[in-house]
């Protein structure tokens, strides 16, 4: 692997499609996301909405937060309360253009970012693995 | 920062060393792992035994997965389930003085791994983030 091979590399290379992103919607309540991160085995997937465009991020680790009470988990509100209330919105986005760079310094606080178009757009995600490889390809040479 | 300090790190270095790890103990039940993660904010954390020697990984996933029945999270479980009968066990370790590379290679396919002396006593845990940021340093000069 050529060095300037590395620094070619865009969002769009590195990045997971769309259609291989395990995702939940806004209206969706919490039951239903908590059971799609429990079957995907993932800790965090994007959330859209019906028009597939990006929201947020919704983890088991909000969920969970959400749902203790003092005294128990609250199983109860898992039925009762949506994903938009409790998802961060707050994340950075990629857009499929930016370069390898880019998308290194982005997942240094994040394990993965989603990567939207100028409309906001659902495109696909981009996490830390593909960085850490081919990182590692490169030192190797 | 000259290329040569790079490879001049060791895992005792970028590790995050075992007074500031949350972990938990192998004879715990579930109920006080999942307390321990939903209040450290950390999707896994080490598992260690009463002699400080790491045992393995508990995550809330696997937690989730354990207790989730044909119609419902069962609850109950929490209390009746060890954290010994649930954490992954077969996660790689490193040493100290493993180098840079090394330490590169293993958080590929791991957000984290522990490192341990040669009696198994655990000494910290290596994470992607630092690993990220060096990388990142060394990338721009
Ligand atoms: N089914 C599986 N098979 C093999 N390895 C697995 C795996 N599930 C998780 N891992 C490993 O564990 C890391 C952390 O996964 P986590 O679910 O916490 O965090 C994941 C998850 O929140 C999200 N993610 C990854 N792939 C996804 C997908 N297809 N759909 C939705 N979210 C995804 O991006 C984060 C970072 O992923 P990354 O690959 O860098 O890092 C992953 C990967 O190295
Ligand atoms: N309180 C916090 N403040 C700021 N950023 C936070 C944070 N909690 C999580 N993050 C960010 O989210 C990433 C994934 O955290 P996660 O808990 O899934 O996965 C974590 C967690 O399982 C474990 N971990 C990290 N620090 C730990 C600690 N002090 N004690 C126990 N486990 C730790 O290592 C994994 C990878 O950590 P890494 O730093 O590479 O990556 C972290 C970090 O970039």
């Amino acid at each position: 692997v050529e060095p300037i091979e590395l620094f070619d590399l865009d969002a769009e290379n590195l990045m997971i499609p769309s259609d291989k992103v395990a995702h939940v919607q806004v209206g969706n309540p919490l039951e239903h996301a908590l059971l799609v991160l429990v079957k995907s085995g993932y800790s965090a997937v994007p959330v859209l909405d019906n028009s597939f465009k990006f929201k947020g991020i919704i983890g088991k680790t909000l969920i969970l937060n959400r749902i203790l009470g003092l005294e128990r988990f609250e199983m109860e509100k898992l039925s009762e309360v949506k994903v938009s209330e409790v998802m961060n919105a707050e994340i950075p986005c990629l857009n499929k253009r930016d370069n390898f760079l880019t998308c290194l310094k982005t997942v240094i606080n994040y394990p993965f970012v989603c990567v939207i178009d100028e409309e906001g757009f659902f495109e696909g995600i981009l996490t830390r693995r593909p960085i850490l490889k081919q990182l590692n390809k490169y030192l190797h040479v």
